[in-house]
This record gives C-alpha cells, sequence and structure tokens, in this order.
C-alpha cells in the first residue's frame, strides 16, 4: 500500500506540474509566485517518498514511521495551500 | 468547477490513504 500511496502521488504530483500548472498560469499569470511554491512542495515531497520507498526495504518500523509521518505532514500542507490557492479559480 | 471537485476527491484520495499506510505501519 505504501509503494502503490508513493507511485501514486508521483503520477499526480507530475500531472500537474506538466499539465495542470502551465494551463492554470496561461490563464492566471497573477498565480506564478504560488505555482512556484507548489513546484518546490513538488520537490520536496519527491524526495521524502524516495526516501520512504529505501526505507520500506529496511526492517525498522520506527524509521519508516517517522518518514510517513513526515510526508504526512508535508502533503498535509500542500494539499491545504494548493486547493486553497487553485480551487476558487477552478470553481 | 467539476475540476476543483476533482482535485479536491484525488486530494481526499491521497489523505485517506495516507492515514491508512501510518496505521498499517504502526501496527506491523
Amino acid at each position: 500500500n505504501c509503494l502503490t500511496l508513493c507511485r501514486g502521488l508521483h503520477i499526480h504530483h507530475t500531472f500537474e506540474s506538466g499539465g495542470l500548472f502551465p494551463s492554470m498560469l496561461e490563464r492566471h499569470p497573477e498565480l506564478a509566485a504560488t505555482i512556484t511554491t507548489l513546484e518546490a512542495e513538488h520537490a520536496k515531497i519527491a524526495g521524502l517518498l524516495e526516501a520512504l520507498q529505501t526505507l520500506v526495504s529496511t526492517p525498522s518500523t520506527t524509521s519508516v514511521l517517522a518518514a510517513v509521518d513526515e510526508l504526512i505532514t508535508e502533503l498535509t500542507q500542500h494539499l491545504d495551500y494548493e486547493e486553497e490557492q487553485l480551487i476558487p479559480l477552478l470553481d | 468547477g467539476s475540476f476543483g471537485a476533482a482535485l479536491r476527491l484525488i486530494h481526499g484520495a491521497f489523505r485517506r490513504e495516507l492515514a491508512l499506510v501510518r496505521r498499517e505501519v504502526a501496527s506491523s
């Protein structure tokens, strides 16, 4: 489940960075700073996902749990910010 | 309209899945 989630998140963020963000930026140039922040968060989350995928192959549950908690913190913050900034413009 | 709702749905699914993964890791 953990690896499936990592792959799913990676694909989702790749779609946003490659399709959604450029198209929104074209229609709403004022979003430039927001998109830059979201892209930086995508890069940070990609690093966390990579670290988690490496940890899953090691036997220590404690370190995996810490990595999952860190991912939850970062991702929750990222999703909240993205919804707050983009959804009013998509609706 | 529907695109915003779709994004929220996708995000909701990731939030739920991640909480599930956390429970699985914590109980393993």
